[in-house]
């Protein structure tokens, strides 16, 4: 999990003419309700990706977390999906006499990792 | 507003033409 840096405003309002049209061009092109809790450059970026991935997170968790935290979880929760299916075709296919047996404890503790991490986002 | 939001981040990071056009 990685920290989410306060945003700092800047002292003075006026904007030059440059700065003005980056600002708009940006408004423009992320144009979804995560923007307004982005707090630094790699968070605009991570904006659309996560916004795509999920568009029903929270304002608590996008006020608390880095956005690249955030869509790790996601990447995360995806991904505990498929272990869970992959683990549920090999206890299917049965494990004998400790066959597969090593496949399935790192499936389960692969499985436990992911977890414990998305518990911590919440 | 947003408008501020953004355009703080913009000046206080020296955000340009290359920055969005890493958003597209």
């Amino acid at each position: 999990a990685r920290a989410k840096e306060p945003f700092v405003p800047p002292l003075f309002s006026l904007s030059g003419e440059d700065e003005y049209g980056v600002t708009m061009a940006i408004l423009g092109t992320v144009n979804n309700p995560y923007l307004p809790f982005a707090t630094s450059p790699e968070e605009i970026l991570l904006c659309a990706p996560l916004y795509r991935r999920n568009p029903r997170l929270g304002s608590d968790a996008l006020a608390r977390h880095h956005f690249e935290t955030l869509l790790f979880a996601e990447i995360a929760g995806r991904e505990i999906e498929e272990l869970r299916e992959r683990l549920r075709a090999l206890l299917k296919k049965g494990v004998r006499h400790g066959e597969g047996h090593a496949g399935l404890s790192s499936l389960v503790k692969r499985i436990g990792k992911l977890r414990r991490f998305v518990a911590s986002v919440g | 507003t947003l408008f501020d939001r953004v355009n703080g981040l913009v000046r206080a990071h020296a955000l340009d033409v290359t920055f969005v056009a890493r958003l597209t």
